[in-house]
């Protein structure tokens, strides 16, 4: 058992922890915020400005106004010096801030396995040293199209641009700085969205609005079975389990919030676009093609897609199939269905969007190691487009004026 | 099935391995005391020992394995009763000349180890 090793034992004990309560691994005053990065920490969640006090954390209503200190850890308190008044309350108090929870897969919580660790060509020593990637569960979410708000710099392991929804719902209102939460789990389906909504850290009375993704992109049809089509969720059951995250978000969400829900990808373009190319671990001696790695995922019974990355262009079709008979749900429980504390709207997939519309070059657009999820080049893109739409819903909230005077007085307002 | 997630964890650390030790011209005993040297110092010693003992393994090891067939003689992988051989880099020789060699690597020490 790989778990039992020196070391590798408290890393296991750490993940195992995080995976099933997505909460951080550190965090002092047990508010759901934390001061570290990985773990579940600040990639995940706004960063935790006093992390041994429970009524300071990202996402609150200021307390008192923030004559004195930064409650909100949105990095704006104090008073004008000519007035005296709270510059909280007045740079904040009418722009309607709200924060962005995201709640998915591995595809929002930026799965990438670096291609250094697998081809032999450009293998690299540094590479290796990725414990930070291991403690992220080998996602990227400070980089991702949901929440990502880091740059890039120098990195083997990951290359190109970030861009968020979160970073352009910030834009838009600086009040909104560090109120960001990615419950996103490799593997996550319907079935988790319980524990995924579970594990939000937001206060009904306390804290301020919320815009709720919640993008479960494929796992419910897609599982590594060899009856793959036995295995994928029943309409009845998808729509059961929605309906109970949508409940639970009822009760945990503050007025006034919002809940988007995003189609099912249909990724029956990955097959053809991919099967007759070299896998970076066949670079060397050109001799493992795609189609090779989906065949052995197969035979194993280990792959993450057996609907989808298949040469069997029928099963490939069903999946497709079934995958819209679940957003039809998700459209139908948007269209019909209202909620308490929050108004419900359904997007289009923007992986969906971007591909009928000859948008992208798919081969350019995957991660080269699986082949399946979107890569970084890709992540800018889907920002992009999800945004687009959201532009198009009475979810974002107006751009607040006093920006430039938030810039001009909190600078970078304490970073993340 | 067949070893699962192990045996595909398996095959592409002794994939890639074995082709790092091939683009250093280098045998598979050396390529593998590098990957020992990159990692956390209190799993490096632990890591040295192991692969000092499969020494004589390693550096005899058959031109013919192929990193699936490496695994299936350590032992991650298997092949599951009415299951056939998965492999995910190309067989290099027929069934029964792999059966031969496959009978030879598992007469020497690693499965043992």
């Amino acid at each position: 058992d790989f778990c039992k090793l020196p070391y590798i034992k408290d890393i296991c004990n750490i993940l195992n922890n995080s995976y099933t309560s997505l909460a951080p691994v550190e965090d002092f005053d047990n508010d759901g915020f934390s001061a570290m990065e990985t773990g579940r920490g600040s990639d995940w969640r706004g960063r935790d400005c006093v992390d041994n006090d429970p009524q300071v954390y990202p996402g609150r209503r200021p307390l008192n106004s923030d004559y004195f200190s930064d409650s909100n850890c949105n990095g704006i308190w104090g008073t004008k010096n000519d007035t005296f008044l709270s510059l909280e309350q007045e740079l904040c108090k009418k722009s309607q801030p709200r924060g962005l929870i995201f709640i998915g897969d591995s595809i929002g919580a930026h799965f990438h396995m670096p291609e250094v660790w697998i081809n032999p060509l450009l293998f690299s020593w540094p590479g290796l040293n990725g414990s930070s990637v291991i403690l992220d569960e080998i996602d990227w979410p400070q980089f991702g199209f949901a929440t990502g708000f880091k740059n890039i710099t120098r990195n083997i392991l990951i290359q190109g641009l970030t861009d968020s929804l979160y970073l352009r719902l910030r834009n838009r209102n600086r009040c909104n700085h560090r109120d960001y939460q990615n419950l996103s789990q490799n593997g996550a389906s319907s079935y988790e969205g319980l524990n995924h909504v579970n594990s939000i850290a937001r206060n009904r009375t306390t804290d301020n609005p919320a815009l709720v993704i919640y993008a479960m992109q494929g796992n419910d049809v897609c599982n590594n079975f060899n009856d793959t089509i036995n295995h994928m969720t029943s309409p009845e059951t998808f729509r059961r389990n929605v309906m109970k995250s949508l409940f639970l978000l009822d009760e945990k969400l503050p007025p006034q919030s919002h809940v988007v829900l995003v189609e099912l990808v249909e990724a029956d373009f990955i097959f053809p676009a991919m099967a007759e190319r070299l896998h970076p671990i066949g670079r060397l001696h050109k001799n493992v093609f795609y189609k090779n790695l989906y065949e052995w995922f197969n035979c194993m019974q280990i792959g993450p897609c057996t609907g989808w990355l298949n040469a069997n262009q029928t099963l490939r079709d069903i999946t497709s199939k079934r995958a819209r008979k679940l957003s039809t749900i998700l459209k139908y429980i948007a269209t019909n269905e209202t909620f308490k504390n929050f108004q419900v709207h359904y997007i289009q997939n923007p992986i969906n969007y971007l591909v009928r519309n000859d948008k992208i070059n798919i081969t350019e657009f995957l991660e080269p190691v699986d082949s399946l999820h979107p890569n970084q080049k890709a992540q800018v893109l889907l920002t992009e487009t999800v945004w687009n739409f959201l532009e198009k819903l009475p979810v974002l909230g107006p751009v607040n004026p006093h920006n430039d005077e938030i810039i001009r007085i909190f600078g970078e307002q304490g970073g993340h | 099935v067949n070893g699962g997630m192990s045996c595909a964890v398996c095959t592409v650390l002794t994939g890639v391995t074995m082709q790092i030790a091939e683009l250093h011209e280098e045998d598979l005993f050396n390529a593998t005391k590098r990957l020992c040297n990159v990692l956390p110092n209190k799993i490096r010693h632990p890591c040295f020992r192991i692969v000092d003992k499969v020494e004589p393994y390693l550096t005899n090891l058959s031109e013919k394995i192929t990193p699936d067939l490496f695994c299936l003689v350590y032992g991650t992988c298997r092949v599951d009763k009415g299951q056939p051989f998965c492999h995910l880099f190309p067989l290099t020789m027929e069934q029964e000349e792999m059966e031969n060699v496959l009978k030879k690597e598992r007469e020497k020490m690693l499965p043992k180890i």
